[in-house]
């Protein structure tokens, strides 16, 4: 464990926690897509097979049951709370997720580090975890009104990444053999589709004006 | 040989 990576899934963990307390306090889902909470819930639940069966820490295997709780939790308020669900805006949400899930799993199959069921899944959950912010961001582009709590989120999630990226550059210079290029590329396609956000966040943050994105 | 793989991220 480094500091990148301790910041990482620290970063990982509020940005969950702030979505759930956005969603919990206001009871409302307004401008969250739900196609990218489902998303994360299939990344999450695709990638902790091996929860109950390496066990890897104390640390590991907490912070998988959270980001595991929190997911299917936050899928369930937008799906079934009887108030939160109302706030959802299914017309704008329209991004077919359906068309990121099957090129990755091809893709898991085709591009992986050993071909077994557990490899290929975790696999699949990396390029699945890289694209699940695009009806996300799609979603924020269509109703062009950010509130601060939603941008919150996606920031916090795009510094996780970066973070981890931190991480991957100081493990790869602390320990030998550590070369994994699946990891890093997916991990870096998914740091580079939220660049032009952290800049239009950045810009309207400095400007201290409410944060557009551009049509 | 667990910690020279990513495994060991979340």
């Amino acid at each position: 464990m480094n500091i990148f990576r301790l910041a990482g899934d620290m970063t990982h963990l509020f940005s969950v926690l702030v979505l759930l307390l956005k969603i919990h306090t206001i009871k409302s889902c307004a401008g969250i897509s739900l196609k990218t909470q489902e998303l994360y819930a299939l990344v999450f639940a695709t990638r902790y097979l091996d929860i109950f069966t390496d066990y890897i820490s104390l640390y590991n295997t907490c912070m998988k049951l959270i980001f595991l709780g929190s997911s299917f939790s936050i899928v369930w308020y937008i799906r079934r709370h009887k108030i939160v669900r109302r706030s959802y805006d299914k017309e704008q949400d329209t991004f077919r997720h359906h068309f990121l899930i099957l090129p990755c799993i091809i893709l898991a199959l085709l591009i992986n580090e050993k071909f077994t069921v557990k490899e290929v899944m975790w696999t699949f959950s990396l390029y699945l975890e890289a694209v699940a912010i695009l009806p996300q961001l799609v979603l924020l582009q269509r109703t062009r009104n950010i509130d601060n709590l939603t941008g919150q989120y996606i920031f916090l999630l795009g510094a996780y990444r970066s973070l981890y990226i931190l991480n991957w550059i100081y493990r790869y210079f602390t320990e030998q053999h550590y070369v994994h290029w699946i990891t890093w590329i997916s991990g870096l396609v998914q740091t580079l589709l939220y660049a032009d956000f952290f800049y239009y966040y950045f810009h309207s943050w400095k400007n201290n004006e409410k944060l557009q994105l551009p049509a | 040989a667990q910690d020279q793989s990513t495994k060991d991220e979340l």
